[in-house]
């Protein structure tokens, strides 16, 4: 038996909403230590890995581990009827072929319960190296939402460069060029307000902007992201959903021909 | 420019 409860039921809204758009379907992974879930867009360029702890939940048991295989579409569909304010509990039976979602008004005066549909999906599990890379970048997520937003407008690909002098992100277009470049700016009083950037090396890497434009609808989920670079390697670009775990992004590097 | 696929850095585990 699985069981999964959560008071704060929109972070699970707001998860899923980040996500849907990326990957149609993924397994929902469960075990005594949590909920993960891995999966790659259908070009496959790009990875999503959620993790959710055990001990963020407000309560949570899951005596066997599952593979549910979610159709995200369908998900978004049924916690669109889940109030803002409403605790969340997701319960499966061992080999089930549903998920059922209940969700629970704050004053208790309104209980739902869903059904959704589980498919069979066969998914390869890659590897994520734990490593050191050459650029770490910490910034307010909405200020990453706006750049990447704002260039999405000029042109197709970023050149994402981080040196002493901060981190530029370049693009060109039909209508012409842009740049933007941030510092390194820990002078707010809240630090979910700051720009801190680690620089190992100096990095220069380019990627699709529709992506790193998708990445950015965890937004809501998180006050500051976090971006990492290392030559030719896939980018890194995490965010922090309070005490419960993170959901992270992969994207690999367009090179030249 | 290309693109490699994901699984190209990140092996199966």
């Amino acid at each position: 038996m699985f069981e999964a409860r959560i008071t704060q039921g929109s972070v699970l809204k707001k998860l899923v909403e980040a996500l849907k758009e990326l990957v149609t379907e993924g397994n929902f992974d469960v075990s005594s230590t949590g909920l993960t879930l891995q999966a790659m867009d259908s070009s496959h360029v790009c990875l999503v890995s959620l993790t959710l702890r055990d001990d963020g939940f407000d309560h949570y048991r899951c005596d066997r581990n599952m593979a549910m295989g979610i159709h995200f579409g369908n998900l978004s569909k049924i916690l669109k009827c889940a109030g803002n304010e409403d605790t969340i509990t997701l319960k499966a039976e061992d080999n089930a072929d549903t998920l059922t979602l209940m969700f629970e008004s704050a004053n208790q005066d309104r209980i739902s319960d869903f059904d959704l549909k589980l498919m069979s999906i066969e998914s390869e599990h890659l590897g994520i190296p734990d490593q050191d890379y050459s650029a770490e970048i910490k910034m307010p997520s909405a200020e990453y939402q706006r750049i990447v937003r704002d260039l999405t407008s000029i042109g197709d690909t970023v050149l994402i460069s981080a040196t002493k002098e901060g981190i530029k992100f370049s693009t060109s277009g039909d209508v012409g060029t842009a740049n933007i470049t941030l510092r390194h700016n820990t002078t707010p009083e809240k630090p979910e307000e700051q720009t801190i950037i680690d620089l190992k090396e100096p990095v220069a890497l380019t990627f699709a902007l529709r992506y790193l434009n998708n990445f950015s609808k965890a937004t809501p989920l998180a006050p500051q992201v976090k971006l990492s670079l290392t030559k030719d390697l896939p980018i890194f670009v995490e965010y922090q959903v309070g005490d419960l775990g993170n959901v992270r992004f992969f994207l690999a590097p367009k090179i030249d021909d | 420019m290309k693109q490699k696929q994901i699984s190209q850095f990140f092996g199966a585990s």
